[in-house]
């Protein structure tokens, strides 16, 4: 399994 | 000018140890309602996010918005030299290069300043969504704790189930497996919310890391749903949390 990253779910503001 | 003061310097102990093993450095933002901190772990897989409104605090004013730029260890150190129940006071001026802690124990009798450096950190703030979580689970904190660390023996991967039967954690490693089943209980101290099963895994030294802020509450609040992170909240009295987001491990 691979780890995603936060930045794929939540974008910058 | 920022000017709040804590009863206790036990509860800024607390938030900063949450915070500390995760982030190391971080911008707390202060306006007339409250400070709030956003960070993400240096390797972007898990965000934290702290609110504390003005009800924290025994006094708090806020005339025009500050942001701080703190080095989490550098607090922590401070922190440490002061005693729990020691109140403190935050005080920064309008746009200030050092944040102020004053502790005065309980009598009065000693105090102790500190200046503290602050950073210009130029940060991202990312936006998070409204989600409509699939399955809610509050339980307490202690055996939410417990769970991380006997999970994290077994594996790095942590599967968390939940269905309207129960939460499972379980973890499969080269020692064996292990699987630990909750089920909700009458009096109230496990409940588990579920419109929709769901299985997810997630990275175990992740989890185990929140439950640093075991110490700030009795409950932790778990949620997931289908392709989001996962939440768990810790609340802070009642006037703030620390919410800490953890994007789940996906098929290769």
């Amino acid at each position: 399994m691979q780890q995603s990253s936060i930045t794929s779910f939540f974008k910058q503001k | 000018m920022l000017e709040a003061r804590l009863g206790e310097t036990q509860l800024l102990k607390k938030i900063v140890d949450a915070l500390k093993e995760i982030i190391s450095l971080s911008t707390l933002d202060c306006s007339e309602t409250g400070m709030q901190l956003q960070s993400m772990d240096n390797s972007h897989v898990s965000l934290v996010s702290l609110s504390l409104q003005t009800g924290c605090f025994e006094k708090y004013r806020c005339d025009r918005n500050v942001s701080l730029g703190l080095d989490l260890k550098s607090l922590s150190k401070v922190v440490k030299s002061a005693s729990g129940d020691d109140s403190v006071t935050l005080s920064a001026a309008d746009k200030a290069d050092k944040l102020l802690l004053s502790f005065e124990s309980d009598n009065k009798s000693r105090t102790a300043d500190y200046e503290l450096k602050l950073l210009n950190l130029d940060q991202d703030h990312l936006g998070i969504p409204d989600t409509n979580y699939a399955c809610t689970v509050q339980m307490p904190s202690s055996e939410f704790a417990r769970i991380c660390r006997d999970m994290s023996m077994f594996s790095e991967t942590v599967v968390i189930s939940c269905t309207k039967q129960g939460i499972k954690f379980s973890a499969n490693g080269d020692l064996g497996s292990a699987n630990i089943k909750l089920a909700e209980t009458s009096k109230g101290d496990i409940t588990i919310d579920v419109e929709e099963p769901i299985t997810q895994s997630f990275a175990g030294r992740y989890l185990n890391t929140f439950t640093r802020a075991t110490p700030l509450s009795d409950r932790v609040k778990i949620c997931l749903a289908p392709e989001v992170p996962l939440l768990v909240e810790y609340s802070i009295e009642d006037y703030g949390y620390i919410r800490y987001y953890l994007a789940p491990k996906v098929d290769d």
